[in-house]
């Protein structure tokens, strides 16, 4: 017997449902449904395989396809780039960019990595006395200007730091800033041309519902993001984001931040993120 | 978008004096989407989507039915959303709370400078010993319009959260509105949930805020629910609305809290917070 479209519409909506109320966003969500409409209706039944455990598998290989599409090791992309590495962290106001670096920094050093840091985050009131802390904290070298001084500059007088004193990773802090700003997305991308990072991050909280993906794809196209970092899953363990995310974006997400701690990062496994989407 | 294809689907209605049930369909389906994409409470949608498909086919023959429609969708929005809550101008303490990095002591500063401009005296009082640099930020913010500060370097090392403010409402006597910034926390932080219930059971504070991240997604109704449990909250603040987010977690946080929201954040300085309008929030969530 043949799959048909009746015997497919419950199952297809449960796990609808199921991926909305994990916060995967409507528009990447009806996307995966339709497609994997399309690949059943149609398709032999082999026996004694119901509906909606076929249902069930076909959305599972498709949200591993979206989140392993683009992979790369962070890793390995340290140990083999050219020294040395300049690193920015870019996002939307709060996501836990900061926080994110100090952690990351923690995980290069626990490698035996030399890392500095560009406290290019001019703006924000405290914001250079924070990153400052998490410097202090680690026993990391901090590169800071004046409030208000060009983030560009920050960065640049990071990097030349770095080469001068063999540092292998500059981490660069951005100030948050929402993609609506003409103004504050071009002082981003002045970063990018002065600067010429190898690789921009950008940092986004699983907490957030449908603006991932807005936030996501602007933030691509108007600086271009190279991987992503999803912060925060330990409020919200679903992390439908990810998907919101790696979907808008196609590009890698290499950690997830789980607490507030130096140790909360994890490397992203998108076999046990679907596992805990689909459970 | 909705405003286009809900524009697009009632203009079908437009064309004929009878409202339809393939119509409605079509019009309800619309507006989950949009109520979808706006973060809406999944459920929450599922229910007013009922109702408005309901009480679009019990009037069967209407004058203009494309008005009927949209407006039986306000009518049930403007419910859930309710009126928007009035801080009052006056002596008072108010503690802000909510999950990491939504605005809480960006909102501190906003609200003090709100009550400055009112003509009141508000001093700020900060209660966040745990984020790097959380008092530098908050001193900072305060410094630049003018408004006291005060926090545990004004008291001997290893003083907890609930002495801190008791001694800063102290010190504060002769101020009208005292403003108290907490860390940030989620549901799943039992000591820190219970921080803050401590907190209101030792300090009193009049008002609880809840300040939400306008992006604030599935995780609303859940978080909300959790705060209100511990401190009972008075009023909503949504941050971040100078975004693309829509802000329909906050439906499900004012159903959670049985409480409205004051002011929207609008911005990074201190004079982007706004008094919440219902009509201008919800033709912004609906496209
Ligand atoms: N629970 C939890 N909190 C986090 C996580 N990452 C960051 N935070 C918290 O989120 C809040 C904001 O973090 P920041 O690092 O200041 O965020 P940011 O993106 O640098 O913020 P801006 O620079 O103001 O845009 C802080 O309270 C952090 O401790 C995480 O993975 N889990
Ligand atoms: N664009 C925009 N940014 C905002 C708004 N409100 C706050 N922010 C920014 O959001 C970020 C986080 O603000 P904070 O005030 O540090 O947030 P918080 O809730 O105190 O953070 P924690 O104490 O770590 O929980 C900062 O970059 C603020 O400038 C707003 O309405 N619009
Ligand atoms: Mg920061
Ligand atoms: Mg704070």
């Amino acid at each position: 017997t043949v799959l048909g479209e009746k015997e497919l519409r419950a199952p297809l909506e449960e796990l609808e449902v199921a991926l909305l109320e994990n916060d995967a966003a409507l528009s990447v969500v009806e996307e995966l449904i339709s497609q994997v409409k399309r690949d059943l209706v149609g398709k032999r039944k082999k026996w004694g395989v119901d509906a909606e455990g076929l249902v069930k598998n076909a959305i599972r290989d498709a949200l591993l396809n979206i989140l392993s599409a683009q992979k790369l090791d962070f890793d390995e992309f340290v140990s083999n780039r050219e020294k040395p590495i300049n690193i920015a962290f870019i996002g939307v106001n709060g996501t836990g960019k900061t926080t994110t670096i100090a952690k990351v920094a923690k995980r290069l050093l626990s490698y035996g990595h030399s890392v500095v840091i560009a406290a290019a985050d001019t703006y924000r009131a405290g914001a250079t006395e924070q990153i400052e802390q998490h410097a202090s904290n680690l026993g990391i070298k901090l590169i800071k200007h004046q409030y208000g001084a060009d983030p560009a500059a920050v960065v640049y007088d990071t990097v030349k730091y770095a080469k001068a004193n063999r540092k292998e990773v500059v981490l660069s802090d951005t100030a948050g800033r929402m993609h609506t700003s003409v103004n504050l997305m071009e002082q981003l991308n002045k970063i990018r041309r002065v600067t010429k990072p190898d690789m921009v991050i950008f940092v986004d909280e699983a907490v957030a519902g449908n603006d991932a993906v807005e936030r996501a794809k602007r933030f691509d196209e108007l600086v271009g993001i190279d991987a992503s970092i999803l912060t925060k899953l330990d409020i919200d363990e679903n992390g439908g984001a990810a998907i919101s995310i790696a979907h808008s974006t196609s590009k890698p997400i290499l950690f997830l931040g789980i607490g507030q701690g130096y140790e909360d990062l994890k490397k992203f496994d998108a076999e046990w993120l679907v596992d805990k989407l689909l459970s | 978008k909705l405003s286009n294809s809900l524009k697009e689907t009632v203009r079908k209605i437009a064309m004929s004096n009878r409202i339809d049930k393939h119509i409605v369909d079509e019009v309800v389906r619309d507006i989950q989407r949009a109520l979808i994409q706006a973060d809406v409470k999944i459920a929450l949608v599922k229910e007013l989507s009922n109702r408005i498909r309901e009480r679009s086919l019990k009037e069967k023959m209407v004058l203009n039915p494309r008005e009927h429609v949209i407006k039986v969708v306000y009518e049930e929005l403007m419910t859930v959303l309710g009126k928007a809550v009035e801080v009052p101008l006056a002596s008072q303490k108010i503690m802000m709370v909510g999950l990491h990095g939504t605005g809480k002591t960006s909102t501190c500063a906003k609200l003090a400078r709100y009550f400055q401009k009112k003509g009141l005296k508000p001093a700020v009082i900060c209660a966040d010993v745990y984020r790097p640099a959380a008092s530098e930020q908050l001193r900072q913010l305060c410094d630049r319009i003018g408004v006291p500060f005060f926090d545990s370097a004004n008291l001997p090392q290893g003083k907890g959260v609930v002495e801190i403010v008791k001694a800063g409402v102290e010190e504060f006597e002769k101020y009208d509105v005292k403003i108290i910034d907490t860390a940030g926390r989620h549901a799943l932080e039992q000591e820190m949930i219970e921080e803050i219930h401590e907190l209101r059971a030792k300090v009193k504070p009049e008002q609880r805020i809840l300040v939400l991240d306008a992006s604030i997604g599935q995780q609303a109704s859940v978080q909300a629910r959790a705060f209100d449990d511990a401190i009972g909250i008075t009023g909503i603040i949504i941050t971040k609305m100078d975004g693309t987010a829509k802000g329909g977690g906050a439906l499900s946080a004012v159903s959670e809290t049985d409480t409205g929201i004051a002011f929207v954040g609008t911005g990074e300085t201190v004079d982007d917070l706004e008094k919440f309008e219902s009509d201008r929030f919800l033709s912004r969530m609906l496209g």
